[in-house]
């Protein structure tokens, strides 16, 4: 695995917050220090981590301004977990640098000033492929695309794909790809057809790790643990553990 | 049910798109005639609707530019269901227009200038608050609030309620909150508190239907029909049923 991982897809609700936060925090029982980075208005990285987005002076929002930087922003949320924290303030970013000459690697110079050296930075993205992913895809080393195993998300991902090769030829030649990962999965023919295809599609990179659909998922998202934190013994963690062994 | 209805909601994945295009399907099944209009650069409503969002010269796009109108690009894809489709060129629309004076209600006065008389008129909108929901919602006389009965969607509605203010007070001062919409519900402890919290703040706004989880909906999609065409015996053709009688 890279030092800088990002979470994209623009496709709503694919498991991309899911995905980052429970391996970021499966690396951090895993010895690693992870500084995640929350770069969703929806501030639902930072909401899981046990942060109220509206608590902040300083978010995200104030360093791609140019007016904080990482290190005065970020608060540790566990041993090993430190985190860049958003609020919705980041919804009006897009209208506020775009115009300005170099705004899609505000987020890389933030973090090549971070003093702290973190063994894994993980970036979430919104649901969209405007300013924030692009910074997101410009400021990282490889990208991790969470699709569900559904129609909808499937037949979104050559739009994405073609986001990320547009990056790639101008702004961060070296962005790759970490995998796909599957979401979401169950013992359907539907979802076994959208595997088929993602695998057709994608070859190696395609996660051998599939994230199954298991309800104790999203209740751990609601008391602000790991799902590995939350219930060790459910699939949802047998299928993150197995991930990150997968991708480490 | 009004006759310029919007489905909204920044969270990702919670069954806009499932709602606007189940509930515009079954009102033409019940004779009623009706425009979907996809204002979503992923174009998920018009691939729904059998269509290829990358086939059409002009789509929503244009018609927010001002180079087309309704009338143009609007095609029939059903028995009384006509569409107006978009494609991935729409996710640039909000650097194009929002500097504009009056840029949110360019899609308002696009269906003004709409010749044909429909019933319904349905607006799909993308997972945020920006531009496109927020014409959207200029343009409507009622906003769907569709939330999954999951943590990680309620808390988000707090947010979505301040924009649908905000846009009531500047710019649509009739604008009415339909229903919210408690989908993917599943028979558990957390669906169930969910629910509960939804019921707590939003009373009879909250509607009496539930949408239940049900596997046949995300192959209906595949199939490019609703629910009810697709399987009328199935738990989700007899929740949208309900969900349409309710709100009719
Ligand atoms: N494997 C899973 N099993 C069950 N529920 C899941 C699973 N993965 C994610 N979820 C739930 O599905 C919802 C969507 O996941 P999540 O919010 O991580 O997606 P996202 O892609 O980050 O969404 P957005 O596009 O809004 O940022 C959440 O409520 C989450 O708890
Ligand atoms: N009740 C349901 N049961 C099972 N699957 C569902 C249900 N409702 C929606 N889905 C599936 O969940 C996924 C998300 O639904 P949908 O795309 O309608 O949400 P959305 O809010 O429009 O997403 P986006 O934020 O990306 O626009 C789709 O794959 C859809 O087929
Ligand atoms: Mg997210
Ligand atoms: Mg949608």
């Amino acid at each position: 695995m890279k030092k800088i991982s990002v979470f994209a897809n623009q496709k709503g609700g694919v498991g991309k917050t899911t995905c980052a936060v429970n391996v970021g925090f499966e690396l951090a029982r895993r010895g690693r220090s992870v500084l995640l980075i929350d770069m969703d208005p929806q501030a639902n990285m930072t909401t899981w981590c046990g942060q109220d987005p509206d608590s902040f002076d300083a978010t995200i929002y104030d360093v791609l301004k140019g007016t904080s930087n990482i290190d005065d922003i970020k608060v540790k949320v566990k041993e090993k977990v430190h985190l860049a924290p958003s609020n919705i303030l980041l919804a009006s970013i897009e209208r506020e640098i775009f115009a300005a000459i170099g705004y899609e690697r505000r987020l890389k110079k933030a973090i090549q000033e971070i003093t702290e050296n973190f063994n894994h930075i993980l970036i979430d993205c919104p649901p969209s492929l405007g300013t924030l992913t692009v910074n997101g895809l410009v400021a990282s080393d490889e990208v991790y695309i969470a699709v569900a195993c559904e129609h909808l998300s499937v037949i979104g991902t050559n739009k994405l794909l073609e986001t990320i090769d547009a990056v790639r030829d101008n702004y961060n030649a070296g962005l790759e790809i970490g995998r796909v990962i599957p979401t979401m999965f169950t013992n359907t023919v539907l979802a076994g057809e959208m595997v088929k295809q993602l695998s057709t599609f994608f070859g190696d990179t395609l996660a051998k790790t599939k994230i199954r659909r298991n309800v104790k998922i999203g209740e751990s998202s609601a008391m602000g643990q790991s799902i590995m934190e939350y219930d060790l013994q459910s699939i949802g963690a047998q299928d993150f553990i197995s991930l990150v062994e997968e991708i480490i």
